[in-house]
């Protein structure tokens, strides 16, 4: 494997998100890309990260390999990259290590580093293609800043998309909240678009604590999608250059 | 009170 990426922030931004959520994962290489696929202890939460091959330059794969990568160690590695700094990945065939350098583009500094890979036994779950009855398209701030609201009044959200807009609302011992967004094109600031597709009602029940987690990926993209269908889990997607993705997806609570 | 269903629930291990 040789992957470059331009900018290290990305892996950084990527790593930092889901740290918290994962913590040791396989990021299995290919040729189509960087992919990355695990559960939350709790296997409530299921992180899904896509770096497509088109996202570095150059990208290399001969061979099919699994990196079993700690992502605290990964952390603490890519902490010492700046920014701006270009990334390569390496690894061998069957690597005990996989190697990032990092090189700065405005003076001639050159660092390189090694990760001791572990053997990480993964069990890879099937994502159906899905249909979803409500597809929600909104600044990535404001659903963070929704969750984080919500999160002082209780630990669960149910969340309801209907032709009148989607509403998330709480209850807890101190009280309620509810926000309410409807559809809303903005021209002159189309970050701040909030879009619903919608082909049937659905309201859902998730626990906050996830969702407050998810959006530590917000400053990946100005827009975050969710995903909602009845009995399924919520996905919520950030999506990045070059159709790369990081996506949560969140099993719903159900009544008795 | 509404009780936390697990991802693999939903989605099969391959």
């Amino acid at each position: 494997l040789e992957a470059r990426l331009e900018q290290a922030n990305l892996l950084k931004k990527v790593v930092d998100a889901i740290k918290d959520l994962v913590q040791d994962c396989n990021f299995d290489c290919n040729d189509s890309g960087i992919a990355l696929q695990a559960m939350d202890n709790s296997h409530v939460a299921l992180v899904s990260m896509m770096l497509k091959a088109e996202s570095f330059s150059p990208f290399r794969c001969d061979r099919n390999i699994a990196l079993g990568i700690n992502l605290s160690s990964l952390m603490k590695v890519l902490r010492c990259a700046q920014n701006e700094d270009i990334l390569t990945l390496k690894a061998d065939d069957a690597p005990d290590v996989v190697n990032l350098v990092f090189e700065s583009s405005e003076s001639d500094r050159l660092s390189e580093y090694d990760i001791k890979l572990m053997d990480i036994d993964q069990e890879h779950l099937g994502i159906p293609e899905t249909e979803y009855s409500a597809t929600i398209s909104m600044p990535a701030a404001e659903f963070q800043r929704i969750c984080r609201d919500l999160i002082a009044l209780s630990e669960s959200v149910a969340i309801e998309a209907t032709k009148e807009g989607v509403k998330f609302s709480c209850s807890g011992d101190i009280g309620n909240g509810a926000v309410t967004l409807r559809s809303h094109t903005n021209v002159e600031k189309p970050e701040l678009n909030v879009d619903i597709a919608l082909s049937e009602p659905v309201a859902l029940t998730f626990s906050l604590k996830y969702l407050v987690n998810f959006c530590k990926a917000s400053g990946l993209s100005g827009t975050v999608k969710l995903c909602l269908s009845s009995e399924v889990p919520l996905l919520v997607e950030y999506t990045l250059a070059s159709n790369s993705y990081l996506r949560f997806y969140l099993a719903p609570k159900i009544g008795d | 009170q509404a009780s936390q269903i697990t991802i693999l629930v939903y989605y099969r291990a391959q």
